[in-house]
């Protein structure tokens, strides 16, 4: 690794940053996201903070430009320079561009913006280039990058640190695993036929199957499903969470751990959450949540707990009278330990360990047993 | 494979910018492509090829050409 002559730093840890403008080829929020997520890579080694804001000067002024752009290092073109960013100090110092003649995507299907921003805020920080060719420093872009595994390297973490030491917290050295170990070491690999989950939910029109730390992205376009840290999208979900729910009308997903609930909107994550449980009416005695489904049709949101099953009445807000329930009178077939479910094509899918019920609300009964990454293309 | 003519003109023009704008080679350095051979060129061209992990010919060769199209960050390799 190698930092700007003279190792110019930010000298102080908390450091704020603004989006000045957008590019037209992603969604707002994901250029918000793919930035946030490109800031906490170097926040997770570091003792660094960054906040944003929307007006004014901030320390790294982030923005779209094309061809000549005010700092008489025009960009190129298509191709080629991708974006570049300048050492830590005032004014333009500390500042990132990226050359909007790119097409920049939230996959490798274009140019990633997470990838080049993670890139280039590390010249924010002060981080020159490195000549090690698995360094996130490398000047030349790999669209070969696994985004699912991505971690820094050492020389990352090395290069990093010898500007700003390790995280503050961490009594000794952070040392980022070089190794592709993204993945917790009790999480199984996608196509384990023991594999179980978390929760399962979907979300505008994909589904999301969390497992501890994780989360596959199953998509109907991509037989792939796409594997990614919770933390990366949501910062404040907890991991190894309970159950998760789509209420679709209002766009919002629920998490909920323990006797907590959360909710998110797309990236965003809504204020005044976690809250209890109890806000919903379930009672004291209930201190935890095995799976829940909200069914758009009926508006009712179900919480499924060890072998009963509360409804919630989403246009109410309030939990409907003679309930809990017998989950097995009511959907037979169906066990006392569900992990998870989700609703596709009209049938209920209920997750126990690495099994899968399909479950026809019509006609009342079990039609399939899969395995729980039956969904997965493996 | 060996460049022939305009081609390798051509190849020479963007390694001559290359070299300008990430290894600090004076910029506007006349008759480059005439100067290829001359050491202080090979040097700078082997500095790219060392930092970039390629093997140092102190040529253009394919695997360089092939390197310096690739997209990339802004920010020079080496100086200020």
């Amino acid at each position: 690794f190698s930092t700007f002559p003279g190792s110019p730093k930010w000298r102080k840890n908390h450091i704020s940053y603004r989006i000045v403008n957008y590019t037209l080829d992603l969604p707002r929020e994901s250029v918000d996201s793919a930035i946030e997520r490109a800031l906490k890579v170097w926040e997770e080694v570091t003792p660094l903070t960054f906040s944003r804001i929307s007006e004014g000067e901030a320390d790294i002024m982030i923005s779209f430009a094309v061809e000549e752009h005010g700092d008489f290092i025009p960009f190129d073109g298509p191709g080629m320079v991708l974006a570049h960013a300048y050492a830590p100090g005032p004014g333009t110092n500390g500042d990132a561009h990226f050359d909007d003649d790119e097409r920049w995507t939230d996959d490798v299907t274009g140019t990633n913006l997470f990838l080049v921003a993670a890139h280039e805020l590390g010249h924010s920080l002060g981080l020159f280039h490195s000549a090690n060719a698995e360094a996130l420093m490398y000047p030349v872009y790999k669209s070969s990058t696994d985004l699912a595994r991505f971690h820094l390297s050492q020389d990352d973490v090395d290069g990093i640190q010898s500007l700003y030491g390790p995280p503050t917290e961490s009594p000794d050295v952070l040392v980022v695993p070089t190794k592709s170990n993204s993945l917790d070491p009790e999480t199984l690999p996608m196509c384990s036929s023991a594999l179980s989950f978390d929760a399962v939910s979907t979300l505008r029109g994909e589904v999301l199957f969390f497992k501890d730390r994780h989360f596959w992205r199953k998509s109907l376009r991509t037989p792939e499903p796409g594997f990614y840290l919770i933390s990366s999208f949501w910062p404040s979900l907890p991991s190894n969470m309970d159950a998760a729910y789509e209420v679709t009308n209002r766009d919002t997903v629920f998490i909920l751990k323990g006797n907590q609930i959360w909710a998110i909107r797309g990236h965003e994550e809504l204020a005044g959450y976690p809250k209890s449980i109890h806000t919903l009416g379930l009672p004291e005695t209930v201190q935890k949540i095995d799976a829940a489904i909200s069914l758009k049709d009926q508006k009712k949101t179900y919480f499924f707990v060890e072998d009963k099953f509360w409804r919630f009445d989403e246009k109410k807000q309030s939990m409907d009278p003679e309930f809990p329930r017998k989950i097995a009178e009511n959907f037979p077939g169906i066990g006392t330990k569900v992990d998870a479910v989700f609703e596709a094509f009209g049938f209920l899918y209920f997750f126990s360990g690495s099994s899968q019920l399909e479950f026809d609300p019509n006609a009342g009964k079990v039609t399939h047993i899969l395995k729980s990454n039956s969904w997965f293309n493996c | 494979y060996p460049l022939h003519g305009s081609e390798e003109d051509a190849g020479m023009e963007v390694l001559q910018k290359y070299l300008e704008n990430y290894y600090g080679l004076e910029k506007d350095v006349k008759q480059f492509t005439k100067k290829k051979d001359s050491s202080p060129v090979v040097k700078k061209i082997q500095e790219m090829q060392k930092f970039l992990g390629l093997k140092m010919t102190g040529k253009l060769d394919s695997n360089t050409m092939e390197l310096m199209h690739k997209p990339r960050c802004g920010v020079p390799d080496v100086g200020g």
